[in-house]
């Protein structure tokens, strides 16, 4: 037995022009995370209760696309989805389409545990949430200002886009100047970081 | 997209993922992160979380291919990690963490970058972007 190991991630397909405050930002959340889990790990927990924690957490902070931060659809609202398997006997569950459940990670969780089956969406995981009792918030709970101008970019580019912030520097004109690596084919330069 | 991996000390592993999805995307769309074997996997040999393109990750059912490489051509979690990254995405950018009952952790993407931290009981530890 090797002993236990942790990995988090929040997001690729990063804006190599992005700022070093925003770096620092993004390193600062990991490494909170990260220690969370380890700590977690310390204390004898299992595997499935280490990563509903970590991505618990990633979901609470506004930085990255998840929870609170999300991205946006082009009707200006929040969908979010997720999910969480166990390895250990290959349980998993997942929900789509979920606007008010505050972790949608936990709602997944719950799926897993405590419904018949695996994967419930929309109104559907809804009423699910209710009947579960999870903490439940309105949608513009996870609508942040800087998506609000993401969104706005991505319809002036009438494009969809990898939800990554930017520096508005790394955008516009001064994208154009230097040309852009592309990605999904659009300019790197139009997503913003996660 | 957020997501974490997990292998604990009884070598038991865990997945989890969770994103809001593509801006400007329409109503209604579903991506990989929700989708057992595509961008979230766990079994008895490691654990997958994966971050990208949903629809490159959704074809090359991205997650649950690292398992079945380690199962069936043999190759351990790096191998695996390096040949799904290089051979089973469609020309999409993705990136993945991954741990295996073993204790081992990596990850790989084939983006400008990737946010990651990952770190082990004998003390290894990492957190980087690029």
């Amino acid at each position: 037995m090797g002993g236990w190991a942790i990995a988090v991630h929040g997001g690729a397909g990063v804006d190599p022009n992005l700022p070093k405050d925003r770096q620092e930002q993004a390193t600062r959340l990991l490494t909170r995370c990260l220690q969370i889990g380890i700590s977690a790990l310390r204390s004898s927990l299992p595997a499935i209760d280490v990563v509903e924690l970590v991505v618990r957490e990633l979901e609470t902070d506004p930085f990255f696309n998840s929870g609170r931060g999300s991205a946006l659809t082009e009707k200006g609202t929040v969908e979010m989805e997720a999910s969480i398997m166990d390895g250990a006997d290959r349980r998993c569950g997942a929900v789509s389409g979920v606007t008010t459940v505050k972790n949608p990670v936990s709602l997944a969780r719950l799926v897993m545990d405590k419904s018949p089956h695996s994967y419930l969406a929309f109104s559907g995981a809804e009423e699910f949430a209710k009947q579960m009792g999870v903490e439940m918030v309105e949608n513009d709970y996870f609508i942040t200002s800087d998506n609000v101008g993401m969104l706005k970019l991505a319809k002036e580019a009438n494009s969809i886009l990898f939800d990554y912030r930017i520096p508005l520097e790394s955008c516009g004109a001064a994208a154009v100047e230097n040309p852009p690596l592309h990605m999904n084919g659009l300019p790197i330069s139009v997503y913003a970081p996660e | 997209t957020v997501g974490c991996v997990v292998v604990d000390s009884q070598g038991h592993c865990a997945a989890a993922t969770s994103t809001g999805g593509l801006m400007n995307k329409m109503v209604g769309r579903i991506g990989d992160s929700p989708l057992i074997g595509s961008g979230t996997y766990a079994c008895d040999i490691c654990a997958v979380s994966c971050t990208g393109e949903g629809e490159a990750i959704i074809r090359g059912t991205l997650a649950r291919d690292v398992a079945a490489v380690m199962e069936y051509k043999g190759l351990d979690l790096q191998e695996a990690v390096d040949f799904v990254i290089g051979k089973r995405l469609d020309k999409g950018k993705a990136g993945l963490i991954a741990v295996s009952s073993k204790g081992e952790v990596t990850c790989r993407f084939n983006s400008v970058g990737m946010f990651r931290a990952c770190a082990a009981e004998d003390g290894y530890m990492e957190v980087g972007i690029w």
